[in-house]
């Protein structure tokens, strides 16, 4: 699955994902990566897109759950990340990126790793994977 | 107002002994996706318009599961999904069951743009990509020996998993899936399968 975040100059934030699914899929099933609130959301808060175990995703509204927990409890960005990644997933194993309306950027994933990189307007730049 | 911001992901659930070279690759591709979002949103393109336009530029690179590179259904064949949302608005649209679409995400932009529908799947969207008049070419195209590889491992390892419900529902014996024993990764395992076989996520 690959994704993308971004928050423009206007502080519009918008989400997008692609994916080929699960290796050895049976033909029509459907992953996380098209259901909106799922794999990917957007809003007036942040943007959201999703990556790994597409039934537990699925099943944890994860994408629109961390936009819910900065509209509805007041955290932060990277504070509802933690807090979807580690309350809504039960089992599954999952990671996101997300960016702010106001240019912040978070991500998170308890698997072992995931492929990742983001910038912001102030230069800087990173790209990791473990 | 913060300023702009872009983060990208390639696959979560990465194999813990992949390949230094594969890893650097990923790096390679992660950051030139990276830098062209940077440089349209520098430039003063709008957030779904980056967004969109670094998918596109991933589905095309072989490296992660999308696009060209995706990973196969039981019958060696690819159907992809994606999807899209603009914040402002919360505009969205989705796609699923491609076959032919070189690029899903601008797919599923159109579904947002030009139709009253939030969701498009399998022939409609197809149908849909060819009245939009979108980049179509043939399955083949998205598939990599890579992959092909993977989806014979893959079909191995299931064997593995029927082979271990029938054994704890049948109360069979271990060693009827003795064939199975030569795929070991350390016990990490996603949607029931050994995370060794997926490739790179």
């Amino acid at each position: 699955t690959v994704g993308c975040v971004a928050v423009d100059n206007g502080g519009w934030c918008a989400a997008a994902t692609s994916t080929g699914g699960l290796m050895n899929k049976m033909s029509g099933r459907i992953g996380d990566s098209p259901l909106i609130g799922s794999g990917t959301y957007a809003c007036g808060a942040c943007a959201v897109s999703c990556t790994g175990e597409g039934e537990a995703i699925i099943r944890s509204t994860l994408a629109r759950d961390v936009a819910a927990l900065m509209e509805y409890k007041g955290l932060g960005l990277q504070e509802a990340v933690d807090y979807a990644l580690k309350e809504r997933l039960d089992e599954g194993k999952a990671g996101l990126i997300a960016v702010s309306r106001n240019g912040e950027v978070a991500y998170g994933f308890n698997t072992v790793g995931m492929f990742r990189g983001c910038a912001t307007e102030d230069g800087f730049m990173d790209v990791a994977i473990w | 107002m913060g300023g702009w911001a872009i983060a990208v992901h390639g696959g979560a659930g990465v194999d813990p002994k992949l390949p230094e070279e594969r890893q650097e690759e990923a790096r390679r591709v992660l950051r030139r996706c990276l830098g062209v979002g940077a440089a349209g949103l520098r430039a003063g393109l709008s957030a779904v318009d980056v967004v969109e336009m670094v998918v596109r530029e991933l589905e095309t690179d072989p490296v992660f599961n999308s696009g060209r590179g995706s990973v196969l259904t039981q019958e060696g064949t690819v159907e992809m999904e994606a999807s899209i949302m603009d914040g402002r608005g919360r505009r969205c649209g989705a796609v699923s069951g491609l076959t032919t679409v070189k690029n899903p995400v601008s797919l599923a932009r159109l579904v947002m743009d030009r139709s009253p529908h939030s969701y498009l799947a399998f022939h409609g969207a197809e149908d849909f990509a060819r009245e939009q008049r979108v980049e179509v070419v043939d399955n083949s195209y998205f598939i990599t020996d890579e992959n092909v590889r993977m989806l014979k491992l893959a079909k191995e390892a299931n064997s593995i998993v029927v082979c271990e419900v029938d054994a704890i529902r049948l109360q069979s014996p271990a060693d009827t899936c003795s064939a199975s024993s030569t795929i070991t990764d350390g016990g990490l395992h996603m949607n029931g399968l050994p995370i060794s076989i997926y490739a790179p996520e």
